[in-house]
């Protein structure tokens, strides 16, 4: 299996709050680029990771792969978690580093009224100082795809308390190779504070995501271009489009007609009415003989001298009659 | 194009993803200079083609004529550079992959 080059990924990572506050802001006219609604910090990020390459050649992470994972959030019994979906993920891409992004801000719990002992004349009740903010855990859970249980805890990671609303990156790389390597590529992330009912977040441009640096093993391969960013068929296999060809194959070109419709003067070159050619002779006698079959037999090559005079008759025999559809007609007309 | 030199050389070529249908779901770069090999390696060839020995052999031996249908070497691309390519995979997640041999930078006889 592979051995990642010793990468020391940072354990802990957090950067910048004004940059990272508006996404918007840094994206300036490339978030046309990314589409509608992808103007979130992957995205931002994405992009940074790009531009770096872009402009001094550093390859990201030390490979040539940068995969972005962006989760689905669900909330399972008052618990939000963060569902990826890592099956995009091909196998000739060796994992370098598997990183988990996600915005956090320190949570106070609630401040609490301590009653009063006694009730002096001039005491009055107070509010105690809330607590320490709380400390938070991350729980990273893998499950196969058909499979309904919360999945295998893969992972927990204690977090600080943020001195402010800010980014931070975790090192999961034990984790994503774990769970690939049992076939589990679905991760669950859990923001775990412990609190009773922390309040159902909603889908945000802070919602978490993950990193994969990867060494596309396949990437040098001839043609390797085509593998990823070649996807022609617009439509998904053994579903033809209602405007497929008439015959039914699953090419969705308009196939034009190869017969004139209408009776108009055709073009045939005068004093030439012999029938075109027959198709060659089998002498095998193999049945396809009676019908031109769609591989041109080759013929033995004739000798210097009589090609000169075969190239003539074959041109006088072959070429009566020239077809051309209506549209081509009607340009010629109009000319 | 027509003032092109005859002999193998490096021609421009700008690519456009739009072009070849693939800027629905590459978000950077739009377009590259990938350029293209072509060009004559006729005999004798110049330096400026840095011919490898075999071509250098397959040239005299067609020129001397004594094995007929031997063609002349080909014009081919000799240093690649590799492309940085931001795109959406099926699931619009973003993907940065570095593909090699994306652009020419010199074209060889081989």
């Amino acid at each position: 299996s592979h051995t990642a080059p010793a990468r020391s990924a940072p354990p802990v990572a957090s950067y910048g709050l004004a940059r990272d506050k508006d996404p918007q802001r840094f994206l300036g006219d490339r978030a046309a680029a990314l589409g509608p609604g992808a103007q979130d910090m992957v995205a931002v990020h994405m992009l940074r990771l790009y531009e770096k390459y872009r402009q001094r050649g550093a390859r990201p992470g030390g490979g040539n792969t940068v995969r972005s994972f962006r989760p689905r959030l669900e909330v399972v019994n008052q618990r939000a978690l963060y569902f990826f979906n890592l099956t995009s993920m091909q196998d000739s891409e060796m994992i370098l580093t598997a990183t988990f992004h996600f915005y956090s801000e320190p949570r106070w719990p609630r401040a609490h009224e301590v009653p009063c002992k006694q009730r002096a004349k001039n005491a009055s009740c107070r509010l105690l100082p809330p607590g320490l903010p709380a400390r938070r855990h991350l729980l990273f859970r893998s499950l196969s795809q058909n499979m309904a249980t919360q999945g295998l805890l893969r992972g927990a990671v204690a977090l600080a308390p943020p001195p402010r609303g800010l980014w931070q990156a975790r090192d999961i790389s034990p984790i994503v190779k774990a769970a690939r390597r049992d076939g589990e590529l679905l991760l669950s992330a859990e923001l775990d504070s412990g609190e009773k009912d922390p309040g159902v977040p909603r889908p945000s441009p802070h919602a978490p995501y993950i990193l994969i640096y990867a060494n596309d093993l396949a990437i040098s391969e001839p043609n390797s271009v085509a593998v990823t960013l070649q996807r022609y068929d617009p439509f998904p296999a053994g579903d033809p489009e209602p405007g497929a060809a008439p015959n039914n194959s699953t090419d969705p070109r308009v196939r034009r007609a190869t017969q004139a419709a209408g009776p108009f003067q055709d073009n045939e070159l005068p004093g030439l009415d012999e029938k075109p050619a027959q198709a060659p002779h089998d002498p095998q006698g193999h049945k396809h003989a009676l019908w031109p079959s769609p591989f041109r037999t080759l013929k033995p090559r004739p000798g210097r001298k009589d090609r000169r005079r075969k190239g003539q008759d074959t041109f006088a025999a072959s070429s009566q009659v020239l077809h051309f559809d209506e549209k081509t007609m009607q340009k010629a007309r109009r000319k | 194009q027509w003032d092109e030199p005859r002999v193998c050389s490096r021609r421009y070529l700008k690519v456009d993803f739009a072009d070849i249908g693939w800027n629905e779901w590459i978000i950077s770069p739009k377009s590259f200079d990938a350029y293209y090999c072509a060009g004559a390696c006729e005999f004798p060839m110049p330096k400026i083609v840095h011919p490898s020995n075999h071509a250098t052999i397959q040239s005299i031996v067609r020129a001397v004529g004594i094995v007929p249908g031997i063609p002349e070497p080909c014009c081919v691309p000799d240093k690649m550079s590799p492309l940085g390519v931001l795109f959406l995979d099926e699931n619009r997640n973003v993907v940065l992959k570095v593909y090699p041999n994306m652009s020419v930078e010199t074209c060889a006889c081989r």
